[in-house]
């Protein structure tokens, strides 16, 4: 069941160029069904290092380099991904690095290595062939050696040396329960081999890369995007849905508290109110938002679950606090009715993500003409006149009464809910601005619109549907 | 939803999050343009990749390939006036309009609703009972007035909110039902007139329930939807 992708790496909308003019790649294959196709044909041919896959056309182009190789530059292309063999752009080494055609060229002492092709100053008897991947003067391990990739030295005195190249399984650790391990380990602790993260096959799941960009699911590499004990990956095997991968603790010895900035929650620390998502709230509010009592972490009745707190040290799961270990959308809680197993304790507030007013303005404000000039949020408003970031609808042309000075808030429309700017962050338009209603204002009363009252293709529902179900129950 | 039976209500959409997991409800204002509470997304600019907003289907948890279903991504989050608690998500590509998919009418600005109106409410949350929140649960309310509800909150009910009446068997909105709307049926079409926020507790016997009040931030849903 194992994706012939699996042994290549792919960077999404990229191409590979080779600058050097004489050298060119092959041909695009227009009659490929998809990627698996083409890295079955990359993966058969020795002299086939990565591919280009257009997924619009549904065509590849087979290419003899990688982004290591001199001369070529990666390039943006929309549409167009590339897949490299793994074992010619990692850095670290499976097992003992036979398979190994990376770029190291350095023994661990830091001598220079001798070219494969040379036999000064060190005589051998290797040929280098593409079966061997003898290549220049990098470290290869074409003897199965056990300290891994290796290679003649420059210097006479020592023949050989190990390159030092350390395992995909000692080159990274994870800290917590290892939300940002970024390593290359793609087996399980079983030795199962991971299955991609951008496939669906043999185990359908949700969590597809482009869905969960901050979580690295790149290829398919044991990652940990759901808040679980530690990394794991889906299997190539059809009969074991996924497992946890086996990697290094780092510093585990350490007390959570002096392990270092590594181990503390992503989000700031807060106690009264939680920003984002609330991984990193740590206060004591132990009910759900409907005020059911929560389980506490360590025990595992009414609702059994994994997060024990010793398993979690970095997530502060202590007593019933509301919590968030698993980047769930708020903190949450089990809860310790039997019928109800989790809620969310959305009655903590969430911290305010808005700068201090600095003025204040009258009514509506369609008066105001201050000089406060960024938004709620601390965005630097754009200036009325600008044509970028956004096209404004309002002008000191067009609205001359609203006096639309230089960048500085204002409420051309009579918005009631006060002066406001376009602003200069490209993916907001425009926004209500640091300023606050004065207090000598007395609040506008909510008025009773006309009687009569029209609404046009909203709101009509056929209440036949309900009826089918009534009979249908 | 406590106190509730399944029920239709078109422009009820269930929210999902990057784990299709359904985490609150919010309301079809326009084709491309689904209203909900600000409590319901950790940030007015998080990149909203993954989330999407599931239509057309009375379950909670639809079989693969319901016809009706409709699964659209949201592409965008607009955060309300300070006070409002709202959001407005856009949608990636319109709806398509049909029985099971519906656009609510808004209220006119700053529009009060007498007393004793009949509302319903919607939505996916916990039943607190024997009841299945798998399928879609709406419960009818009753409006009071602020001055009433005001009685039983001290005082704590702002114009910029209404009220519904506390029943003795309680019934009312509850974890997952955050974001939903409060219908209120006014000249034979149903009309948006309140949002469930989160509140202490799940509908409590004979406390009134307290929901935003549309009416107050509807310039600002025109404004946007009309900008945007």
């Amino acid at each position: 069941q194992r994706s012939p992708l699996n042994d290549f790496q792919l960077l999404q909308d990229t191409q590979l160029q080779n600058l050097l003019h004489a050298v060119v790649a092959g041909p695009w294959r227009e009659d490929v069904a998809d990627a698996e196709e083409c890295a079955r044909f990359c993966g058969s041919l020795l002299d086939c290092r990565a591919f280009h896959y257009n997924r619009s056309s549904h065509s590849c182009q087979l290419l003899p380099w990688t982004q290591n190789s001199s001369h070529t530059q990666l390039h943006y292309s929309k549409g167009c991904d590339l897949f490299q063999k793994k074992d010619y752009v990692r850095t670290c080494i499976m097992d003992n690095g036979v398979r190994y055609r990376g770029t190291v060229a350095m023994t661990e002492d830091g001598l220079p290595c001798q070219g494969w092709n040379y036999k000064f100053p060190n005589d051998h008897n290797y040929i280098p062939t593409l079966q061997n991947g003898l290549e220049e003067n990098f470290c290869r391990n074409p003897d199965g050696y056990l300290g891994g990739p290796w290679c003649y030295t420059t210097n006479r005195t020592v023949r050989f040396q190990s390159c030092g190249i350390k395992s995909c399984q000692d080159a990274a650790c994870i800290w917590c329960n290892g939300e940002d391990y970024r390593g290359a380990v793609d087996r399980t602790a079983s030795g199962r081999e991971c299955q991609r993260w951008d496939l669906q096959h043999p185990h359908s799941h949700p969590f597809q890369p482009d869905k969960f960009p901050d979580r690295g699911l790149d290829d398919n590499y044991c990652r940990n995007p759901d808040g679980s004990e530690r990394p794991w990956c889906y299997t190539t095997d059809p009969q074991l849905k996924r497992e946890f991968c086996d990697l290094p603790r780092c510093g585990s010895n350490l007390p959570w508290s002096i392990r270092g900035p590594e181990t503390q929650p992503r989000e700031a620390t807060t106690f009264n109110c939680f920003r984002g998502k609330g991984q990193g709230y740590r206060g004591t509010a132990n009910t759900t938002t409907a005020g059911v009592p929560c389980q506490r972490w360590d025990a595992q009745s009414p609702h059994q679950h994994h997060f024990a707190p010793e398993k979690y040290a970095c997530k502060d799961l202590q007593e019933n606090f509301c919590r968030n270990p698993d980047d769930s959308e708020a903190p949450w809680c089990f809860t310790s009715l039997p019928g109800i197993r989790m809620a969310f304790c959305y009655q903590i507030k969430r911290c305010t993500d808005e700068v201090p007013p600095e003025d204040c303005y009258h009514g509506t404000g369609e008066q105001y003409r201050g000089l406060v000039n960024k938004t709620r949020k601390g965005i630097p408003c754009q200036h009325w006149s600008a044509e970028t970031p956004h096209k404004p609808q309002f002008t000191p042309t067009s609205a001359p009464q609203a006096q639309l000075e230089e960048n500085f808030c204002r409420n051309p429309d009579g918005d009631n809910h006060g002066p406001w700017c376009y602003t200069t962050d490209p993916r907001t338009l425009f926004d209500y601005c640091a300023l606050r209603s004065c207090n000598d204002d007395q609040l506008p009363s909510i008025l009773n619109p006309p009687d009569q009252v029209q609404f046009v293709k909203c709101g009509k529902r056929v209440d036949r549907l309900d009826k089918q179900r009534s009979r249908m129950r | 939803m406590v106190g509730g039976q399944p029920g239709n209500s078109p422009w009820t959409v269930s929210l999902r999050n990057r784990q299709s997991q359904h985490f609150c409800g919010g309301s079809l204002v326009k084709e491309q343009w689904v209203l909900t509470a600000r409590q319901c997304f950790s940030s007015c600019s998080e990149p909203l990749m993954g989330y999407e907003v599931w239509l057309g289907t009375l379950f909670q948890n639809p079989r693969p390939g319901e016809p009706d279903l409709q699964r659209v991504p949201v592409t965008k989050m607009v955060c309300g006036p300070s006070d409002s608690q709202l959001v407005l998500l856009k949608l990636e590509r319109s709806v398509t309009l049909n029985q099971r998919v519906a656009l609510i009418c808004l209220p006119p600005e700053r529009y009060v609703v007498p007393p004793g109106t009949k509302c319903e409410i919607a939505g996916w949350g916990e039943t607190k009972g024997p009841s299945d929140e798998t399928v879609l649960h709406v419960a009818s309310l009753n409006v009071i007035s602020n001055q009433e509800c005001n009685k039983k909150y001290q005082g704590q009910v702002q114009e910029s909110e209404m009220c519904t009446e506390g029943l003795l068997v309680p019934r009312g909105a509850c974890e997952g039902d955050y974001g939903g709307p409060l219908a209120c049926f006014t000249n034979d079409c149903w009309v948006l007139e309140g949002i469930i926020f989160p509140s202490r507790v799940c509908a409590r016997p004979l406390w009134p329930a307290i929901f935003k009040r549309v009416s107050v931030f509807v310039d600002w849903i025109h404004k946007i939807t009309h900008m945007e």
